[in-house]
């Protein structure tokens, strides 16, 4: 899994209840918006292809 | 093989619900209409695997089937009659049926393109197989293409207007196979291809997207799906830091003013003159608004022109107190501005999770109703009793 997976996946949340508990960590959301960049090249290229 | 491999795991698919459920917002999930038996009929096992997991964990998700399958062809070399995409979005009803969870899900589709010629009949096609099971027929559009827009699409009343003869087309085409069907507006923004970087991701995009509010609603359109929340390209409501962007700020005005009782609003000119440059429409007042009661009504206003523009409310209405709601360009990029004021105010978050106060301008009984030029705003009328509203 990439590295949001794993982290929500230790978080075990296994009722719909629980699962607007808890944050996405702030390290993850750093590496998720570093990543991005070149993830939204890829999608503008298959925009204009 | 020009194309990423994408490869959604259970945990993306818990991660995509948590948005989703967590952000008060229903899922839609939009399954993949490429794979195909050898007799070109939809190839359902990989809906299974996902259907199965999701009815295990309970998730309330509603479906679609194929994006734009009206370019299968082009995009992926792949051609599927409407005929065919009917039968087998009925596969996937019959499918669906199997499932506690989603005996009474939503079911959404075709997603077709703009209503072109071939885009039409493979509508037509697809409705007369598949129209009966379907909750809600969707179709998509884009105004201009994004890499060739310019400003003055932006602000023109022909571009504007060509909503109305595409949402005509769409009408004719349902009312004659499945009379009475719900629309939907299932993707839908300023420009396509990311949407025009400069124009589609600031303030003069309001124009556009509240016109087509405007013009969808009073046409009958149910629902308006925006592209995108968040995304490449420019026609985000947020931007790639989650700042809100011009079009969240009227996005967000216009949920919390604007109920969904449409009223029959129309401008007349003084002069003799094109009214299409001054767009007015009425709708009863959200009644979720704790600010409103029960009668009032949000006329919304877009200025084409030039110079202000100044309305007066008819005399049922003119010795009403009013709340203006004026939003404006928030810095000296003019049109081009990436944040927005609010009766002079720039909106912006209070922090990371708080959205701001959104305050209405009281304007006194008989007030004239006052749009500088090329701006667009809301006015709430209070107390009017509308009795289409009570």
């Amino acid at each position: 899994g990439s590295l949001e997976e794993t982290v929500y996946r230790d978080q075990k949340p296994n009722q719909v209840a629980d699962l607007c508990e808890g944050i996405l960590p702030v390290d993850v959301l750093q590496k998720l918006k570093s990543q991005w960049p070149s993830q939204e090249d890829q999608i503008l290229k298959e925009f204009f292809q | 093989e020009e194309y990423r491999n994408a490869t959604i795991t259970t945990t993306t698919m818990d991660l995509l619900y948590r948005f989703a459920h967590c952000s008060g917002l229903n899922l839609i999930f939009g399954l993949n209409a490429l794979l195909r038996k050898g007799n070109h009929e939809w190839n359902s096992s990989n809906a299974k695997l996902l259907l199965d997991y999701c009815s295990s964990k309970k998730y309330n998700v509603s479906w679609e089937l194929g994006n734009e399958p009206n370019s299968f062809r082009k995009k992926s070399g792949v051609y599927i009659d409407g005929s065919q995409l009917g039968k087998d979005f009925v596969d996937l009803h019959n499918l669906l049926l199997k499932y506690s969870s989603y005996r009474n899900t939503g079911l959404f589709g075709p997603d077709i393109g703009q209503p072109k010629k071939q885009s039409q009949k493979m509508l037509k096609r697809f409705l007369t197989y598949g129209g009966k099971i379907i909750n809600s027929v969707t179709w998509h559009h884009y105004y201009v293409d994004g890499r060739t827009a310019s400003e003055r699409d932006f602000l023109s009343p022909d571009i504007l207007d060509s909503l109305i003869s595409e949402i005509t087309t769409v009408f004719k085409i349902v009312n004659e196979t499945v009379p009475g069907k719900l629309i939907w507006l299932g993707e839908t923004s300023s420009a396509y291809g990311g949407g025009a970087r400069g124009l589609s991701n600031t303030y003069i995009d309001g124009f556009m997207w509240l016109d087509k509010l405007g013009i969808s609603a009073k046409l009958g359109i149910n629902v308006v799906m925006r592209q995108a929340l968040f995304g490449a390209g420019s026609y985000n409501l947020v931007d790639s830091d989650f700042e809100p962007l011009p079009d969240y700020w009227l996005s967000l005005l216009f949920k919390k003013l604007v109920g969904n009782i449409v009223l029959d609003a129309s401008f007349k000119s003084s002069e003799n003159r094109d009214d299409r440059r001054l767009r007015v429409y009425m709708h009863c007042t959200n009644s979720d608004n704790p600010n409103y009661a029960l009668g009032d009504v949000t006329l919304f206003a877009i200025n084409l022109y030039n110079s202000t523009q100044i309305m007066t409310l008819p005399s049922i209405l003119s010795q009403k107190f009013v709340d203006e709601y004026l939003l404006l360009p928030g810095d000296d990029e003019g049109l081009f501005s990436a944040s927005v004021l609010l009766n002079g105010q720039v909106l912006k978050m209070v922090d990371d999770k708080v959205l701001p106060t959104l305050n209405g301008k009281l304007l006194d009984p008989g007030s004239p109703l006052v749009l500088p030029p090329l701006s667009f705003g809301f006015f709430v009328v209070k107390n009017a009793k509308a009795s289409a509203c009570l």
